[in-house]
């Protein structure tokens, strides 16, 4: 990462909205703005305050070409999307955003979002990152809309400006049960392990086996727990070895035990420096080697030697045709491989090497309907698996047919 | 065939100098006579450039290096602010 000092010197800072863009609704350009000033606030004192006329510290408008006074022009559209000034007078902390893109809310088109937690970026002090995997990289490419967008370089390039969250207001981490039937369910990692499939979510994992059509449910602690929540990647090596990455830390496992002495650094691999974090990791069964997925880079690592193949990083999209940008979790299932980003997964045929198939990332578990919030509501706090997901949608369907056929019985005597 | 690589080759020139210009403080000067000067300014940029995205250092427009300069991006200079 890297700054301008001294940035803002005060904590409260106040934004205004000064125009819309017309292809969203005004509430969802709010939302999008609110959201991304959030979440440079939930990692630094900061607050963050609308106003709506007047000057504010950040300015935000909808501009094309050249505009105003503004010492840099957009270009119509493509190319640029947005900048912003760093902190101080006049411009300073002012964000523009290109009115001749397509802004969305998250579909089509850029999402405003992420684009304006970049620029926000600027307005707070932090210039661009090299890390590929920081939302502060200058192409966005790294960003995907269904994950939290700050990478810890980003956390630390802020953090090194503002310093941390003060102590007092630190709330207490909030415990998610993911749900396997979510339709927007996405996961951290997913390996095979002998003769089944692990997805990991949070604290969470969910096995299911090739021959069984049983879904299990279960907290990561409970196998293993010396491992951390929110893992990042993880596969299954022909040692028979699961390695699970976290940050620039991996750790190995055989059968139920975490091994001595883990866990290592992830350059003892042969990364660079500047790689962060693993995104997702999947070795190649027939061939025995181990690709890695790093932001839009994927890494080869030959398991025979155990040392990285020469030629690497190289673009995941060149590698892996129709795979663009970053993936979450990867896996292999009887010959093909799986991507999983966001709620979307792809089924990868290495030979052919194409897409041959998208679906949803859940179909593993055998979802009749997708659940909705009322029907999780009951039972949240249950740690529970798919399966009874499934089986709880079936009881009530059967109760509903009952009483309905009952009325109709009474009815007719 | 040669003509079209020829304009093809001096489109992607002139796109890398405008990206350079704005967002590597690339500043050449327009004169012929400093043609070679200016041309060891651009591979100067461009390998800055390609070390910053993480790209093979070259310090030539290759086709990586194009795609990457072709991509939506953010309006602020990576560098020289």
């Amino acid at each position: 990462y890297g700054y301008t000092l001294p940035g803002w010197r005060k904590h409260n800072l106040t934004y205004r909205i000064m125009n819309y863009t017309p292809d969203m609704a005004r509430a969802d350009v709010d939302e999008a703005i609110q959201k991304a000033l959030e979440i440079w606030s939930k990692v630094t004192p900061l607050i963050f305050t609308k106003v709506s006329k007047g000057i504010a510290d950040i300015m935000i408008a909808f501009r094309t070409r050249v505009h105003g006074l503004c010492p840099r022009y957009f270009d119509g559209p493509l190319g640029l999307l947005g900048h912003a000034f760093p902190p101080g007078a006049g411009l300073g902390g002012d964000t523009h955003f290109d009115e001749d893109e397509n802004w969305t809310k998250d579909g089509e088109g850029f999402s405003l979002f992420l684009v304006a937690a970049h620029e926000f970026g600027h307005s707070l002090g932090l210039s661009h990152s090299s890390d590929q995997t920081a939302l502060m990289f200058p192409n966005y490419v790294s960003l995907d809309p269904s994950k939290y967008p700050l990478s810890q370089d980003d956390i630390s390039g802020i953090q090194s400006i503002y310093g941390g969250l003060p102590k007092a207001s630190a709330k207490p981490t909030e415990t998610i049960v993911p749900h396997a039937c979510d339709p927007d369910l996405s996961f951290d990692a997913i390996t095979t392990f002998r003769r089944e499939v692990m997805f990991f979510k949070g604290r969470y994992l969910w096995r299911i086996y090739y021959d069984i059509t049983n879904i299990e449910f279960e907290l990561i602690a409970s196998f293993w727990p010396s491992l951390p929540a929110n893992i990042q990647a993880a596969y299954e090596n022909p040692k028979d070895k699961i390695l699970i990455f976290k940050d620039d830390n991996f750790w190995v496992i055989r059968g139920y035990a975490v091994l001595p002495d883990y866990p290592k650094s992830i350059y003892a691999l042969g990364f660079p420096r500047y790689v962060k974090k693993i995104d997702a990791a999947v070795c190649d069964k027939n061939t025995r080697k181990t690709h890695f997925f790093v932001g839009i880079w994927c890494w080869r690592y030959d398991e025979m030697t155990q040392t990285m193949d020469k030629g690497y990083p190289q673009r995941v999209i060149k590698h892996f045709p129709g795979i663009g940008l970053r993936v979450d979790a990867a896996f292999q299932y009887k010959g093909f491989f799986y991507f999983s980003r966001g709620s979307k997964q792809f089924e990868y045929d290495p030979k052919a090497k194409n897409i041959t198939r998208t679906l949803k990332t859940n179909t593993w578990f055998q979802c009749k309907e997708p659940l909705n919030s009322s029907s999780d509501f009951g039972i949240k706090e249950k740690v529970h698996s798919g399966g009874v997901e499934v089986s709880y949608h079936k009881s009530l369907n059967l109760l509903l047919f009952t009483i309905v056929l009952l009325l109709k019985l009474n009815s007719m005597y | 065939f040669p003509t079209d690589q020829r304009m093809d080759n001096e489109e992607n020139m002139q796109l890398a100098q405008a990206y350079l210009n704005q967002f590597y403080s690339l500043e050449i000067e327009g004169s012929h006579l400093v043609q070679s000067r200016n041309r060891s300014l651009i591979a100067g940029k461009i390998r800055e450039m390609q070390a910053f995205f993480g790209l093979t250092v070259t310090g030539k427009l290759d086709s990586n290096t194009l795609e990457i300069m072709k991509k939506p991006r953010c309006g602020v200079p990576d560098v020289g602010q």
